[in-house]
This record gives structure tokens, sequence and C-alpha cells, in this order.
């Protein structure tokens, strides 16, 4: 069925199908970490990360109806977003820790041996303890994941030929599909009218403070590259480089 | 540069219609 066509109980079902699958650094970790060492396990996970990030976009349902410039756009003006708030729901229920992956958690005072890291850390741990306080449930945290992708690039960029207008519009339309699929979710968690709205304004405003933490964390890894504290490579040099 | 030839392996990822994961 087409996403407008469905039900937001249908379109979460669908997103929540979707979620990729857990994965595994597969790293003999070596403690203490170095510099280089830490950085390495961090960016080796986050290229493994985004191949099925671009599946997981791909079964959002609408996605792939949109131009593959599009497609492209939102992924690269997204990718760290997407990253940061799958770490958040991995930790939030570990307070004071970071689980990059099962077999790959630090606890904030690791940040130490990388330079400028400590404070990105800690950006993380305090939107991680915000999803904690609101209790951020599954459903939400899938359609907030969704939200990401689909309103990336929408200030950066205006159409101009008749295929890119009828792209946008697509998106628009997705991005109405998967607000209504997040209200829904809302409106199932037993609370009043005004605590629903008030639950709504509180999850969406989060997404302005992870865009922030991701726009620190693109500067660190690019300069952290710059620096050869770190070899970037593969699909993550692709994405680093777009976005530099 | 083309889009297609600045992302490459994210345009192949987004075309093919095999797994991301079978292809990594």
């Amino acid at each position: 069925a087409h996403h407008s066509a469905m039900s937001p109980e249908e379109f979460i079902s669908r997103i929540m199908e979707a979620e990729p699958p857990e994965i595994y650094l597969m790293e003999d970790m070596k403690k203490p970490f170095t510099e280089a060492s830490m950085m390495m396990s961090l960016t080796n996970l986050a290229d493994k990360e985004l191949v099925l990030m671009i599946s997981w976009a791909k079964k959002i349902p609408g996605f792939v109806e949109l131009s593959l410039a599009d497609q492209i756009h939102l992924l690269k003006c997204c990718w760290l977003e997407i990253l940061m708030l799958g770490l958040m729901w991995r930790s939030v229920d570990h307070p004071g820790k970071l689980i990059f992956s099962p077999d790959f958690k630090l606890n904030r005072e690791e940040g130490q041996c990388v330079e400028g890291i400590m404070e990105i850390f800690d950006m993380l741990l305090a939107a991680t303890s915000r999803f904690r306080e609101l209790k951020l449930q599954r459903e939400e945290y899938v359609c907030l994941k969704a939200m990401i992708l689909l309103n990336s690039n929408l200030c950066t960029s205006s159409p101009q030929t008749a295929e890119e207008l009828e792209s946008r519009n697509k998106l628009l339309r997705l991005l109405d599909s998967v607000i209504d699929a997040l209200v829904w979710a809302i409106s199932k968690l037993g609370l009043s009218t005004q605590q629903q709205t008030l639950r709504l304004g509180h999850l969406t405003m989060l997404l302005s403070h992870i865009r922030h933490v991701s726009n620190k964390g693109m500067d660190h890894l690019s300069s952290m590259k710059r620096k050869n504290v770190v070899l970037v490579y593969d699909l993550l040099l692709e994405m680093l480089d777009a976005s530099t | 540069t083309s889009l297609k030839e600045k992302h490459k392996i994210l345009h192949q990822l987004l075309q093919n219609s095999t797994s991301p994961v079978d292809l990594a």
C-alpha cells in the first residue's frame, strides 16, 4: 500500500520492521584506548552502520519514490544525526554510558584519550538523559529517526525543475505521514490532550540538539582525519567528504 | 563532478536491489 493510504499504525509497523539489526564491532579491544585506537573503533563501527542505514532508509514507505538526488542529499545531510539518535536509544537505560554496540561500551571518562571528544560525549549523554526523563518509547524513537532523515535537507535546497518539485511534494507528504504516526504513538500513552501536545513539542525540540551535536561531531571527525589520527575510508569517507 | 560520481558507494547502495548487507 502507498504510505498516504496507510493508517498511522500501519506506517509505524512498517518503520519498526525497517529497523536495522544489532551490529557488533567485533574487534579485540585493547584497553586502555589510545586516541588512534578509539577513533579507529568509532569509525569502523560508523562505516558498518552506514551500510545498514541505507538499507533502513529504503524500507521507509515512500523513500525510494523520491528522486535519487533527493535520496542522496537527505542521507548525506543526516547520517551522523541518525547514528547519534541510535546511540542514544541504545544508551537510554545505561546512565553515564554510551553503548556504541553490545561489544563497545564507553564511560564518559574514557573519552579523555581523544582530544575534543569529551565535549561531544557530554552532549550525547545529556540528550540521552533527556530521552530517559521523557521515557522515550520505541514507536516514538522510530518516528523521530524517520523525521530526522526526511527533514534533514528541507531548508537547504529549493526545487528548480518540475521533477525536483514533484520529489519535494512527495517528501512533504511523507513527512506528514511520519508526523501523523508520531502523534498516534503519543496518543497511545494515556495522556491528556494537553500532555500529548507538550510531549510532541518536547520530543521534536530534542531534534535541534541532535543536529547541534552532529555538527560538532562532523567538525571533530574532519579534524581527526585532517590530522591523520584516523584513516577514514569507504562509505564513511564519501559521506564525510560530502559534508565538509 | 556529478552527484553519481561524488557518491559512488551511496549511489550504488541506493540503486541496487540487493540488500546492502550482502554487498558489504
